[in-house]
């Protein structure tokens, strides 16, 4: 087994199922699909594998799902994460690890014929949501692929018969992360073709993190996040909420900053109460503000060219807004940052490149949800919160220094 | 890839290097940086793929190969990427 390296710092967590199949018996009728119940238990299934061999407690949150630690959806194609779904076959389902927001979600594919464990069989005709639930589980508390033939955390699928029993490589792994259960003993697991009504008690909902507080007026220039940076005219300019900073090219924060941004982008929007990503254009020196799901094109700070919407550029739809914006000093090419994923954008057609959106992991050491990203003096910055992590193009992953406080790099704090 | 007089259906062509960095076993960072291959790096990368599905680590992409790459299986990589490879936990028979 290999551990992620991420892990939650409580044994009870809560799960639930938000987006359910399109297809259910319920509304269809048609035996080749499932019962909701019958998808709910075969998840409450999956939750009883890792918990009954070790500390961890599943609860639940049949009404709230989306207030859940791992919240359950069924999606095709693209999903807005870096791993779009394929149709039917192939790629079945994956998880994210522990963590905030979308840590420990876990995403299946509504293309595949799912059906449950005792209904399975060896053709791929009809695949177990029981063994992919609880391999996907296994994902959402840390553990990474194994190579132990017959693991449940084999990337591949496998058949196991309808008394499944936890291949002792995955016990191994969950116990080094979780702790044994005492009342564990090595006996076969029931099997999952007997009916366990487990009736899960309705816990009170866990509150997710409180999203961050709205952007507040004038920032503390020593202790705040940053909304979007970039060079501009070999300055770096550091915007947050209606204020920016400037940096000269000497280091030097000059005086009388934050300044109001309105005061001297003039163009912008009158009511923007912030920016979300800014870069300065290679081809031809233009800046580009990215706020909400609109851009603004403009020649130095007294002219707006262009005005555009986010999937105009070959963006999803749906992206309501853009995290990090910047030029790669590896290759010189637009790099455009949201959520998990990211897209690489070609200048010369105004347009997104095809296969992306990719995710983000492969910046490795960069969390999900930046802030903001820059390249500075030859360096790739990437910003969360009040840190900010260096990062090495070469390697593709952060620099072991890496995170560091912004404010007295950045600002002289 | 030098094809050379190998069997055709042995190319490792950019499908399988594509699946071979969307599951880690080559450098995912590779789809970005552009950086090219070595014939012994695609072998490498080919025997863990064979070694995670459980078959013969050929190197080659033989018939059991090809089986797998069609296999349904989860989309996350095998192959935790670089030395944050926590290895020292990995169980070997």
């Amino acid at each position: 087994f290999v551990k992620q390296g991420k892990k939650w710092d409580k044994l009870n967590l809560t799960w639930g199922v938000r987006r359910y199949p399109t297809k259910m018996r319920d509304s269809t009728g048609d035996p080749e699909h499932m019962y909701r119940w019958e998808i709910q238990r075969e998840f409450r299934l999956a939750t009883e594998v890792w918990g009954r061999v070790s500390r961890l407690e599943f609860t639940e949150l049949e009404s709230k799902p989306e207030e859940a630690d791992i919240i359950i959806d069924f999606n095709t194609g693209y999903h807005g994460d870096g791993y779009p779904f394929d149709g039917q076959g192939r790629t079945l389902a994956h998880a994210f690890y522990p963590g905030h927001g979308i840590g420990g979600d876990m995403h299946f594919d509504d293309d595949e014929p799912w059906v449950q464990h005792q209904d399975s069989d060896n053709t791929w005709e009809r695949v177990s949501l029981f063994i992919t639930a609880a391999h996907e589980l296994g994902h959402a508390l840390g553990l990474y692929h194994s190579d132990v033939e017959g693991s449940l955390m084999s990337p591949y699928l496998i058949r196991f018969p309808s008394s499944f029993r936890l291949p002792q490589d995955d016990v191994r792994g969950i116990q080094e992360l979780y702790g044994v259960d005492e009342k564990y003993k090595e006996d076969p697991w029931p099997s999952t073709s007997t009916t366990t009504t487990t009736t899960t008690p309705r816990p009170a909902a866990t509150p997710r993190p409180p999203p961050r507080p709205p952007k507040s007026d004038k920032p503390d220039t020593c202790n705040t996040e940053y909304d979007a940076i970039s060079v501009i005219r070999r300055e770096i300019y550091i915007f947050k909420g209606k204020y920016f900073w400037r940096v000269d090219a000497q280091g030097n924060l000059l005086p009388n900053y934050p300044a109001k941004i309105n005061r001297f982008w003039s163009k912008l929007p009158k009511n923007l109460t912030h920016i979300d990503a800014v870069y300065e254009r290679m081809t031809d020196g233009k800046i580009v503000f990215f706020i909400g799901n609109k851009y603004y094109v403009c020649r130095g700070n007294q002219e707006l060219l262009k005005v555009g919407r986010l999937k105009n550029l070959g963006l999803p739809a749906t992206l309501k807004k853009i995290d990090a914006a910047f030029v790669w000093g590896y290759n010189g090419r637009t790099y455009l940052f949201a959520e998990t994923m990211y897209w690489r954008f070609d200048e010369a057609i105004q347009h997104v490149e095809l296969d992306y959106p990719r995710a983000m992991d492969m910046w490795r050491g960069v969390p999900y949800n930046i802030d903001s990203a820059f390249k500075h003096n030859g360096t790739t910055y990437f910003f969360q919160g009040k840190m900010f992590w260096e990062f090495d193009d070469f390697r593709m992953r952060v620099k072991p220094k890496s995170p560091a406080l912004s404010a007295p790099f950045w600002l002289g704090c | 890839v030098p094809s050379g007089d190998r069997d055709k259906r042995d190319i490792i062509d950019d499908r399988v290097q594509w699946y071979l960095m969307q599951y880690g076993y080559l450098p995912a960072s590779d789809m970005e940086t552009g950086n090219l291959r070595t014939e012994r790096q695609l072998r490498e990368a080919i025997k863990t793929m064979q070694r995670f599905g459980h078959i013969p680590m050929t190197g080659e992409l033989d018939a059991a190969t090809r089986r797998l790459l069609r296999t349904p299986r989860c989309s996350l990589p095998d192959v935790m990427p670089g030395e944050g490879n926590d290895f020292r936990i990995r169980v070997r028979r």
